[in-house]
């Protein structure tokens, strides 16, 4: 009898490793075996397979309000700006999202509104060449929202379907920075009502409980309307994104799983979850 | 705070002469979540508190100071000295030139960090030349040469040679006749889970023979910290770390992580983008911040 009971507290302890590991973060990992605790009982579940069935499916009915993927209007220009803080795959993603939305053969441009970062500018390009996405783009060192400016008008002229606006990396915790985000998207609403309909907010799988804070002071400064999870091909489980979704409810629009033109995913709150207990 | 998390977890237990089993216990399990808090990997909090519980239970506590205060003085003294470092200076032998790489995954900071110190080195009357073996992402080069040109150090530029380990050794050849007694090697990001792309750092290593190879790695990387730094050292044996982007927010157990599960001291740390964002590292400062 009290062998069952030995075995279920290993349980515990071995769904808090994994979880821990992961990057949920310990307070969240601890609301999360509390409820599964709680649930196990009124069910009156002991046997490690239950428990650990109940916190999946909790943690997978948690990212299921997450799920929620881009849905292009007809007729209108659909303008995303992607923004994040320094690294976490901004640029790439929106090679990938080009390939993504021409499958749905939408027709799509480029803001290269990162002016700053060296070289910035020429790996757009790439990207631009690698899609046949044309490219609106000015100096090294321009103001990012001349260049978001000059988009929207093209973007009308061309009748595009959807734009994308990179931004330069940048933390969250400057705020000089953050007010270029916010004089850009004043921009963007000021040249085309309703944009940018999306902004999306890029996070590093490998990051830890930052990521945390970055959600909340990028919502908060300019708000965000969807996320995507980069570098998740690595051993990195990205857990964070797990609370972001209970506290935040922000979509997570796709994963990143490489560095190639296709490796981006819809998000899928059941194979994150697999994938994580993998 | 943490201290007046551990002063109340004290002030119940009045009246005793020595941190007593109990308490330490109780203060511990605050500090364990302070540390996990801040990204230290898991297991390595499991070490240290043990560590610290050994170092604390049966101590005086001391007339000027609260038990709180006395234990976290405990915490941040054993954090600094695991840290703590006399060798954060670079191994720059007398080799011409005296190659530096730079490893690390994707994003974290390395061909910025590269810049960085080509910068630092001139200051210190060092010729410094840059080189990018890498030869995939999309304008890698023309960073590192829109960088190098910033800060008038030599960088040299394949014609249309693609492979890294040729490059490499043709920049070190540059660099030779060039009389540069420095050349900083700028690798691609890479996953420590991709055998071939790590075995092309070992041969890079092999052709080059690096006085110094610094693993760079981001200040707000989370539990992975420990599993990807163990792969890149246990490769190619590392002789430091550099943490990049301490300029923000991130309270950097990832600092911690790396130190111990490596051996290898942190070097450097950048603190922004511009060219001169690059310090020492100091642990004091980083076991305060890991405290939160
Ligand atoms: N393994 C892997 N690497 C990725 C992924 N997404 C991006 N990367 C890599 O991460 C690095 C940084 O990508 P960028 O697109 O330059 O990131 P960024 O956010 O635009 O960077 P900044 O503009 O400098 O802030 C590059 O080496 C990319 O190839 C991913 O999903 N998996
Ligand atoms: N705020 C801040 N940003 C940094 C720091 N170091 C690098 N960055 C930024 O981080 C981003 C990525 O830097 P890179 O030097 O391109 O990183 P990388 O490791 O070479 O990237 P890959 O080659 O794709 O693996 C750029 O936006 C840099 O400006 C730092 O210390 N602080
Ligand atoms: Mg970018
Ligand atoms: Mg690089």
């Amino acid at each position: 009898i009290s062998g069952e009971k030995v075995v279920s507290r290993d349980i515990f302890e071995d769904l808090e490793e994994i979880l821990i590991a992961a990057d949920l973060g310990p307070s969240f990992t601890f609301d999360l075996i509390e409820d599964m605790k709680e649930r196990a009982k009124r069910k009156e579940l002991q046997n490690p397979e239950s428990l650990k069935k109940i916190m999946v499916d909790n943690m997978t009915a948690i990212l299921k309000q997450s799920e929620s993927p881009i849905v292009l209007p007809s007729n209108k220009i659909f303008t995303i700006m992607v923004i994040g803080v320094n690294g976490t795959g901004k640029t790439t993603t929106i090679g990938k999202l080009a390939a993504f939305f021409k499958q749905q053969n939408a027709s799509v441009l480029f803001a290269a509104a990162d002016t700053f970062r060296a070289a910035a500018i020429e790996q757009l390009e790439i990207w631009s060449k690698r899609t046949e996405t044309p490219l609106i783009k000015q100096a090294m060192g321009a103001d990012p929202s001349a260049v978001v400016y000059d988009s929207i008008k093209a973007a009308k002229a061309r009748n595009t379907d959807v734009l994308i606006v990179d931004t330069a990396g940048r933390l969250h915790t400057k705020t000089n920075l953050m007010d270029e985000l916010k004089k850009i998207k004043r921009v963007m609403g000021k040249e085309l009502p309703g944009a940018p309909h999306e902004i999306l907010l890029v996070l590093d799988a490998t990051t830890g409980q930052n990521a945390l804070m970055q959600a909340q002071m990028f919502n908060a400064e300019i708000g965000i309307s969807g996320l995507v999870l980069t570098k998740l091909d690595g051993t990195a489980k990205g857990g964070i994104v797990v609370r972001i979704a209970k506290e935040m409810k922000t979509p997570i629009r796709f994963i990143g799983v490489g560095e190639k033109i296709d490796d981006l995913r819809p998000f899928n709150g059941r194979e994150f979850v697999e994938a994580l207990f993998a | 705070s943490l201290t007046d998390k551990l002063d109340n977890v004290f002030k119940t237990l009045k009246g005793r002469g020595i941190l007593d089993e109990e308490s330490v216990r109780i203060a511990l399990k605050d500090i364990r979540l302070a540390l996990l808090e801040a990204d230290v990997n898991f297991k390595i909090v499991k070490e240290f508190t043990e560590d610290v519980r050994t170092r604390a239970v049966g101590k005086e506590v001391l007339e000027s100071i609260t038990p709180g205060q006395q234990i976290v003085k405990i915490v941040h003294d054993r954090l600094v000295e695991l840290m703590g470092t006399e060798e954060s200076q670079l191994k720059l032998e007398n080799r011409f030139p005296s190659p530096i790489m730079l490893v690390g995954l994707q994003g974290c900071g390395k061909t910025t960090t590269a810049a960085k110190l080509a910068h630092l080195l001139q200051k210190r009357q060092r010729r410094t030349a840059l080189v990018s073996a890498d030869v995939y992402r999309p304008a890698a080069m023309e960073q590192l040469r829109v960088l190098g040109d910033k800060i008038g150090a030599g960088v040299y530029v394949p014609s249309d040679e693609k492979d890294p380990v040729k490059i490499c050794s043709s920049a070190m050849e540059y660099a030779k006749s060039g009389g540069y007694d420095t050349l900083i090697i700028d690798t691609a990001g890479r996953l420590h889970i991709d055998k071939e792309l790590m075995d092309e750092l070992k041969k890079i290593k092999r052709a080059v023979n690096p006085s110094e190879i610094l693993f760079v790695a981001d200040s707000m990387t989370g539990q992975d910290a420990v599993t990807v730094a163990e792969s890149f050292n246990q490769t190619l044996s590392i002789d430091g770390v550099v943490l990049t982007k301490v300029d923000g927010d991130a309270r950097g157990g990832a600092a911690l992580s790396l130190r111990k599960v490596t051996g290898k001291p942190i070097k450097f740390i950048g603190t922004g983008e511009k060219i001169d964002a690059i310090e020492a590292f100091h642990p004091e400062r980083m076991a305060s911040r890991i405290l939160g």
